[in-house]
């Protein structure tokens, strides 16, 4: 499937979708002349995408998707998606884990140190034992495997390793991710490939943890 | 039931985190 | 795909596993020792499933799965999964769409009126506008559909229509949902296909909107 995809820039939900389509080879064009908070409020976009968010994915033949991990899976290739259908559910288990799961505890520890949102210890700690579990839980995932389904790259790892970006960039510093050498090796691979590479270009691993700062 | 209800996995705050999102997205893009 | 699912019993994360399986016959035993709160926690349990979340899916092959929508997709058939790759996305949309969106707003304002959580009058009005935006926006797609992808029923409906059922069964009363009547009618379609029913018996939609009381 080729189209145009509708975000602002450095949107690591949108980085899924670019990633998936540097291995299949989609045409997917971000529109550049698309302003967040301008475009996506007018009717026409609304027409399209009554949520109004993004990203958002108008394919060449008329489809229209809102959602990263739907329209990641429609630009993507057989070997991101699964051969099989117990490798296709195990994909869809690591997707609904990054978003259910990571996603949230991420978020919770990052954005008040980013200044978005306002700071709360109870919710910082109870986030950074979150952020601890599921690291260890990849981790040890990772224990005998390159990557998180079957032998070569898929959807799964996409999108587990874009939801994890915000985390290796501004808190997991050296002494932080120093338990979890797997997952760290995996990470490491993951943008270091060319595919990735192209979309988030050389990606600066935390050396001090952001911390809050009134 | 409660309990258990109790225990699911919900971003009850994710309103939240969008709105913060969208706020530093949308000044970062004006 | 058959197997034991470990859950709690009423859990609907766990109906869409058996809803899915009453439509692809896969064999799907409920562990009726399974005790939450005891079991999940043993070590026996963890080593399988680290996070101790139900629902969890041990399959007759020893494939383990920790998250109800890859469970579900497991034991389903062709049919449910989308037969085309455009069909598959948009179902992986809707999926996604009733755990990300519709989810938490249902959550944060159905828990404080069960008495699950304290209630804040912002976050119970926020929901209330979320819930009505993501019920306009299911409603007006279901102006022109039976299902929601494709022309027969799928792990999208089964899904979303999972996601809705404590909305209509305790805070959908008759005048809230008067204005979505593409919608009411799906969900009563969907909760009258005897593969359904056969999980969740005989659904009562709500006739008075339940209140937070003190």
């Amino acid at each position: 499937a080729s189209g145009t995809l509708y975000t602002y820039p450095e949107n690591f939900r949108a980085f899924k979708v670019l990633i998936a389509a540097q291995y299949s080879g989609a045409q997917v064009k971000v529109d550049p002349n698309f302003q967040f908070g301008v475009t996506n409020k007018t009717d026409a976009f609304l027409a399209k995408f009554p949520l109004g968010k993004v990203p958002a994915f108008e394919g060449s033949n008329g489809e229209l998707i809102f959602d990263s991990n739907a329209i990641a899976y429609a630009v993507a290739n057989e070997q991101l998606r699964g051969k099989s259908t117990a490798d296709q559910a195990l994909i869809l288990q690591w997707i609904s884990f990054a978003e259910v799961e990571l996603l949230p505890a991420s978020c919770t520890w990052v954005f008040p140190c980013l200044g978005l949102m306002p700071f709360n210890k109870g919710s910082n700690d109870r986030a950074k034992e979150d952020v601890k579990k599921f690291l260890s839980l990849l981790n040890s995932h990772l224990l005998t495997r390159t990557y998180l389904v079957g032998e070569r790259i898929s959807l799964a790892d996409i999108s587990v390793a874009c939801t994890l970006l915000q985390l290796y960039q501004h808190v997991l510093e050296p002494s932080f991710r120093a338990p979890y050498q797997n997952l760290n090796r995996w990470f490491t691979t993951m943008i270091n490939q060319p595919q990735v590479k192209a979309v988030i270009g050389n990606f600066e691993l935390c050396s001090k943890m952001l911390t809050f700062d009134n | 039931m409660a309990l258990e209800l109790a225990s699911e996995t919900v971003w009850f705050e994710k309103w939240r985190y969008d709105d913060a999102e969208c706020k530093y997205h949308e000044q970062k893009n004006q």
